[in-house]
């Protein structure tokens, strides 16, 4: 049964068998678009499967990736306008070369309302990380902040378009590097430093992010015929 | 001349057989969140000339049928999928990335001589 085993996972897109040790939480999007096609096909309903209407893109493989970066703590309290700051790392080896990228997004979930009724108001910075190994040691090189904006309260889940990126990083075979800042806007009153650490703690605590990745296999999916005039 | 009928019995014509692999037996709901299994339906059977236009065959079939008929040289036309669905999987691999992924064309709803 082995040879059988082997060919299926192929066609999958695999190259063994996954043991993963816990079952990662399915976002509602993944598991909406899953019950849609599933009583579609039972119901023979004819799907195009090669879009993704939930998305409004083109697509045929979900991918949500999870994030494997860490946080970073300042040793000098000088810097006392950032709340947070990590490193984000999303491995995009299990993309293959073929597939074509049409929706890279990020999602940044700052949890359910921790600083609602608190003074201080935070912007949230994200620069890109170019990584580089020299002598067995990985150096990072900061790049422009692209997205710099208020994080709105209640706060919830923030998503961020990163389908440029994404390619970049994956046409050069590297992972995709970030680095997120939330900072605390404009001057402070003496007495909010209390009331801001417990915010920062709370927001380090419930951060959760991911790459929600969709990708057009080519041999599976023609690519969209050109309309004629 | 007229070609002779086959006595084929209704349990050996071409039809869909039912097969459910449930990922459970084979260790792969490890690893597949959904679904819980898959409908491995199959198509078997024989095609007799005779009966070709009755098994919801192509013309291409009843035409294979004939030939076969006057000459054993051409293969039977054969019992094949003539109806598809398609199925979405759900499942996470060694990175720990979630996917979904749509296949087109894997579950046999129907089947005929073709």
């Amino acid at each position: 049964f082995q040879f059988q085993e082997h060919v299926f996972l192929q066609f999958l897109g695999l190259d063994k068998v996954p043991s993963p040790k816990k079952f990662q939480p399915v976002p509602s999007i993944l598991k909406r678009i899953f019950q849609d096609q599933e009583a579609a096909a039972t119901t023979g309903v004819s799907q195009d499967l090669c879009s993704v209407q939930e998305l409004g893109v083109r697509g045929n493989v979900l991918r949500l990736l999870p994030d494997r970066g860490f946080f970073l703590y300042s040793k000098s309290p000088s810097q006392a306008s950032s709340c947070l700051k990590k490193l984000l790392s999303f491995n995009l080896s299990a993309i293959s070369r073929g597939e074509q990228f049409t929706m890279a997004q990020l999602g940044l979930d700052l949890g359910p309302n921790t600083y609602y009724n608190l003074g201080p108001e935070l912007e949230l910075a994200l620069s890109l990380v170019q990584e580089s190994h020299v002598w067995g040691q990985a150096t990072r090189k900061m790049g422009k902040v692209f997205v710099l904006q208020s994080v709105p309260r209640p706060q919830g889940v923030l998503h961020f378009n990163l389908l440029d990126v994404t390619k970049r990083s994956h046409h050069s075979g590297k992972n995709l590097g970030l680095f997120l800042e939330i900072l605390v806007k404009g001057e402070r009153a003496s007495g909010e430093d209390f009331q801001l650490e417990d915010t920062c703690a709370g927001l380090r605590r419930s951060l959760h992010a991911s790459l929600l990745v969709v990708t057009l296999h080519p041999e599976q999916c023609r690519p969209s015929s050109r309309t004629r005039r | 001349a007229a070609i002779p009928a086959s006595r084929a019995s209704c349990k050996s014509l071409c039809h869909r057989h039912q097969l459910f692999i449930n990922f459970r037996d084979l260790g792969w709901h490890k690893w597949i969140i959904a679904p819980k299994g898959f409908m491995a339906n199959y198509c078997h059977g024989d095609c007799p000339f005779s009966l070709t236009t009755a098994l919801n065959s192509s013309n291409y079939a009843f035409m294979q049928a004939l030939m076969h008929a006057v000459d054993p040289e051409v293969p039977q036309a054969v019992c094949i999928p003539t109806k598809l669905s398609p199925i979405s999987m759900l499942y996470q691999d060694n990175d720990d990335n979630v996917i979904l992924r749509h296949y087109e064309d894997m579950v046999v709803d129907e089947c005929g001589c073709g």
